[in-house]
């Protein structure tokens, strides 16, 4: 009698969390924008036995961002996820993976990223500050003068701005601005770029210095601009395949 | 001589009756949420 057909692998089966981890990191890894994302749930699994030991998987997974940013040499596990109060944002993955003799491979993935509703959040937390469009004209001016602030007070290089990671606008108590982006170091000294900032480019990939700045700056009742720029060194990057888009409106992107 | 035997009563339920604790599995997708869910 030909032997029963296994049974469909459940979704919190150690076999289906493996594979969803592999392709979460799968996905960090090929990204270049925004934050890391966790996983937050495996909404579906589907195996297509093609032979002996090699299986189609096809997954669905629910992620959540976290505070790292994409460049952040921290461990996904060390990245908290961004809590729902600070406006989350959620990433659906659909991923195709192969497993051949036990290893894993990613064949093709595609994520949609999407911001809690601005009416949930609010209904939660009625004072909590909403996420700004980024190309918000307060924003923008608040993450140029806090990149400019911080090169004429360095004695490093002189940064250049990556993108805009994410950017809240609050009304009360005070009104703020707070703004997160990504820098990366250029062939100049802040001294030099003084005298000829045009010349100032990002370093080559091979010494590339990145980094991630967070900067609050304060309207009224009176005018007070903080800003907090890390470096992390130079780190060998991955191969860019773009898979995982940045919210950069509220209303989520698609890319594969 | 025939005797008719005593059959006891049909057993309440008409199904398969479950063993003692049994629990029904959980289904298996979608998995469980691991942070919280929007």
């Amino acid at each position: 009698v030909p032997a029963a057909p296994p049974a469909p692998l459940g979704c919190d089966d150690p076999e289906s969390v493996a594979a969803a981890e592999f392709a979460v990191n799968y996905i960090n890894g090929h990204s270049h924008h925004g934050y890391k994302f966790a996983l937050n749930r495996i909404k579906d699994i589907r195996v297509i036995p093609q032979g002996p030991n090699n299986d189609i998987m096809f997954l669905e997974l629910d992620l959540l961002e976290t505070t790292c940013p994409i460049l952040s040499p921290t461990p996904l596990e060390n990245c908290t996820v961004r809590s729902f109060a600070e406006h989350a944002v959620e990433g659906d993955c659909d991923v195709k993976l192969q497993k051949v003799d036990g290893t894993l491979s990613v064949l093709a993935s595609k994520c949609h990223s999407h911001a809690d509703s601005r009416e949930d959040i609010l209904k939660v937390c009625p004072d909590c500050p909403l996420l700004a469009i980024l190309n918000n004209t307060e924003v923008l001016g608040v993450v140029s003068a806090a990149l400019n602030d911080y090169n004429s007070k360095t004695t490093d290089s002189y940064l250049r701005l990556l993108e805009i990671g994410r950017a809240k606008i609050q009304y009360h108590p005070v009104h703020a601005v707070v703004t997160e982006f990504a820098v990366g170091a250029t062939n100049c000294s802040a001294e030099q770029a003084k005298a000829n900032v045009g010349a100032c480019q990002l370093l080559p990939e091979d010494q590339s210095n990145f980094g991630f700045c967070t900067a609050t700056m304060v309207k009224r009742p009176s005018q007070d601009l903080q800003v907090d720029c890390q470096l992390y060194g130079h780190q060998v990057p991955a191969p860019p395949i773009p898979l995982l888009s940045r919210v950069s409106q509220p209303t989520g992107q698609d890319t594969s | 001589s025939l005797t008719k035997r005593v059959v006891p009563a049909a057993a309440q339920h008409d199904k398969v009756p479950r063993p003692v604790g049994f629990v029904p599995l959980p289904p298996p997708c979608p998995g469980k949420i691991l942070h919280f869910d929007i």
